[in-house]
């Protein structure tokens, strides 16, 4: 008489898509940009290629209660997929190439494949997806069979691709209120330009309008390299994975094939404090050890410092280009970026990077104030602020009035944290939660840019003083 | 060379736990403590019997990181499970009993299985089940097989049940930290026992201190009942869905069988409308008439209201008493609750409850400006106040001044939203997307509130000023 059944990812997004981020109509507009944008910027930055992106928004009816049917195309120059994959990576929750350790915008598996459920159910009309590798071009026409989280391919093309075109095509119908979105939008792109100078973004809005953000370099950033954990992230789960595969036949041989940071007496030191065997076979460890190494690991001071080499921070260079540009600083105006050493959390390695702004520029664009503009993986976040660890660290931690700065002082704060894994605290990607190592660090980065802003308001007040007698 | 793959839900749920709101040891125990707490008070109002429910959070060893070991014990007087159903129930995600059109506290089928799944990944211990539904006891060991998303039986033991004992004990290790989180989770333990009185709830902490929270009252609300969607909920999916199992042989059969609301004349008007023949059977229906049907489904304004003996408010009684004896307000204070008439978003049915407070007793308790309380479903939530559309009514669409409400105005706003389904925007529930009818009806109801709140303020500076003369 109480009924018991499971469901599947797809149904569960289904029921629950607010959870995705397509929370009404508008907001959904934001959503299925933002996912195909960056699946489009991923795929262009995972072969270096300088990113050629064309977005185009069409209104094909309106409706009375507010809301219009859109179609949505991107278009992009990225890798495109083989053929084999397309049905699974669009049309199957929890699918996709964004499962390892390299920095990348995409990381759960699913932002695509809701846009494309999102605007199935608000529509009925299947999407079309259109891709190369640089062989044959595939186009598919597909719903996702969303009670088995399965593709549905209604139409399987096969086209010459003589000029060896290389990327992807993604159309679909949707619901949606652009009119609600609009600046939120724009400011989205604005600031995606601002830190992906290279990227070479078109938007066409349903009113015909053309947005056209310029490449301002040809500069790639390096590609991220897949590493291996860090042993700060051992945790047991992932401990038995590692056992079930390892070929490792020492605790030692284990710790120094499998985690990053770990030499030949660092593994040594290690083992003797956790009261471990170097030679015990990894199978063979029993459950209260295992749990006794993942402790040692966690509290352990020894292993190297993280390789950063999976990462791909903005660099000062591209910020203070960037933020000079975006927001159109003189030589009048104050603008410090600093960018710190990798640092850690849970073993996942993290970067954090800030720029203050202050100065005659900034007080005509923005009221008097602390205006946050805050990145993650290069994605511009621009809702929840309040909820997220910037919105603390820049409102509890930081002690302004000690940097000579007051409620008066109009300043731009820009975050970017950069990770293999961004501690999101929602499938949408709004805010990200208050990681105590995540927290610590974007405190300190800000206190070590915050110490030059005290000079330079200490200096203008001096001269202003000065200029008054 | 790129590697595409699929996971599991669970295994999405280990890598992404902020997610689910385990962002870190002391936000895991509070998410615990509502997890467990939150499934008992469920099965117990399943069965009406009032809740006798002892929860226990004992220290096993602290760490140098500032965490514990916890093992943390729930028992309860609910339904019990069925034992072919307690592995799934408990260590598989989406898996559950709530996926029915009624109101309860659970809603995803995940929240007990990722707490036993945190435990597990911090402690490598697994979880104990026992339950009964009256028949044998059953104790179940278990663990989470994460990759493939199902149970691992270690141990089940049969045991007789001589005195007939019905309900739920689950006890589990994880790693937390108590003293961090501690002031909050007594606040969600008073704010539960606030909106359910007639819940006897019994919390032990890691000090060995209890705290009591006793039955105010045996009289349970009524039992939500299960029913049929509204057809302003009509989507393309579950029309799909529907059709594939309806009996129906007619669209108005369809239309008057499937969903409330619906009677014989208002079907043929609404049929007539959408332009769509009485007498068509479901399944020949095309898919751009389906896309008509649902529109004009969404906007027929003669469907009969909701039907909302699938919801269970608190009701303006019990709300009333629970707030005065929480609040301890005398007669010298200023007390208003309205609760409205049901309304629907997306074809659910929802009402909204509210309470204003002000007055000496709030002035003393609370700083001066505005306290607000919030619930979901009976769900006290505590986190992320102004990401949710209560926040954005109470700070943005309510004009207070014009309620003689000032920043000097010691005021409490309590708000309840039940429903079938709560807009959550975030799989650990911290708070409700700004659905365009939830906040429309948010922001009446505490206009009706504020009107008796502005007699009343404008009264008490009548007699204040002439006191003075
Ligand atoms: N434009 C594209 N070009 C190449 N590959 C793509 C493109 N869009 C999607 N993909 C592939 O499809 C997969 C699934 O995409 P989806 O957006 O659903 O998840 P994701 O990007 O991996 O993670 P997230 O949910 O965080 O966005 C990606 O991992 C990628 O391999
Ligand atoms: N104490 C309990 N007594 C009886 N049944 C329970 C109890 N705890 C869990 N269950 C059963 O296990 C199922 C799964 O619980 P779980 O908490 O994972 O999901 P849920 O409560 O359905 O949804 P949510 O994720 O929103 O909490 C429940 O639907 C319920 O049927
Ligand atoms: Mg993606
Ligand atoms: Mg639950």
């Amino acid at each position: 008489e109480i009924v018991y059944q499971s469901i599947s990812p797809s149904d569960f997004f289904y029921r629950n898509r607010e959870i995705a981020g397509f929370s009404n109509p508008s907001r959904a507009v934001y959503a299925a940009v933002r996912e195909l944008l960056e699946n489009s910027l991923d795929a262009c930055e995972r072969q270096r290629v300088p990113p050629d992106i064309f977005l185009r928004l069409t209104e094909v009816s309106a409706s009375e209660g507010g809301t219009s049917i859109y179609i949505m195309r991107i278009e992009d120059n990225g890798t495109g997929l083989p053929s084999d994959q397309i049905p699974s990576a669009f049309c199957r929750v929890f699918y996709g190439s964004k499962y390892t350790l390299q920095q990348s915008r995409g990381t759960f598996g699913l932002g695509g494949t809701i846009t494309i459920l999102y605007g199935q159910i608000t529509t009925h009309q299947p999407v079309t997806v259109t891709s190369s590798t640089g062989g044959d071009i595939h186009e598919f026409t597909m719903m996702i069979d969303i009670e088995r989280n399965e593709p549905m391919i209604l139409k399987h093309k096969v086209l010459g691709n003589k000029k060896g075109w290389r990327g992807t095509v993604v159309q679909l119908q949707m619901e949606g209120d652009y009119s609600r979105i609009k600046s939120r939008l724009l400011d989205y792109l604005k600031q995606t330009a601002m830190v992906s100078p290279y990227a070479d973004l078109t938007f066409v809005d349903p009113g015909g309008r053309l947005y056209r953000f310029e490449r301002g370099t040809d500069m790639m950033p390096p590609l991220p390299q897949p590493v291996k954990p860090h042993p700060h992230g051992i945790d047991v789960e992932n401990f038995r994975r590692l056992v079930s595969v390892t070929k490792a036949r020492s605790m030692k041989e284990f710790m120094t094939g499998h985690f990053q940071g770990v030499g030949s007496k660092t593994a040594d030191k290690f083992l003797k404090l956790a009261g471990i065997g170097n030679r015990t076979r990894p199978s063979s460890m029993k459950p209260e050890d295992i749990v006794t190494l993942v402790r040692a690991a966690r509290e352990f001071k020894d292993f190297k410092r993280p390789d950063a080499s999976c990462l791909s921070p903005i660099g000062e260079e591209l910020l203070e280009k960037g933020i000079r540009k975006e927001l159109g600083l003189t030589e009048n105006d104050f603008l410090k970026v600093v960018s710190r050493k990798p640092s850690t959390y849970l073993g996942f390695p993290f970067i954090v990077e800030t720029a203050l702004a202050t100065g005659p520029t900034i007080r005509k664009q923005y009221k008097a104030g602390t205006t946050i503009i805050r990145f993650a993986n290069r994605i511009p976040l621009l809702f929840d602020e309040s909820s997220g660890v910037i919105w603390k660290v820049v409102n509890r931690n930081i002690h302004w009035d000690t940097y000579n700065v007051s409620s008066d002082t109009p300043m731009v704060v820009v975050v970017h944290v950069c990770s293999t894994k961004i501690p999101y605290k929602t499938v949408g990607k709004e805010y990200m939660a208050d990681q105590p190592e995540v927290e610590k660090e974007i405190t300190n980065v800000i206190r070590t840019a915050a110490r030059s802003l005290r000079l330079f308001i200490s200096r203008s007040i001096r001269i202003e003083r000065e200029r008054r007698r």
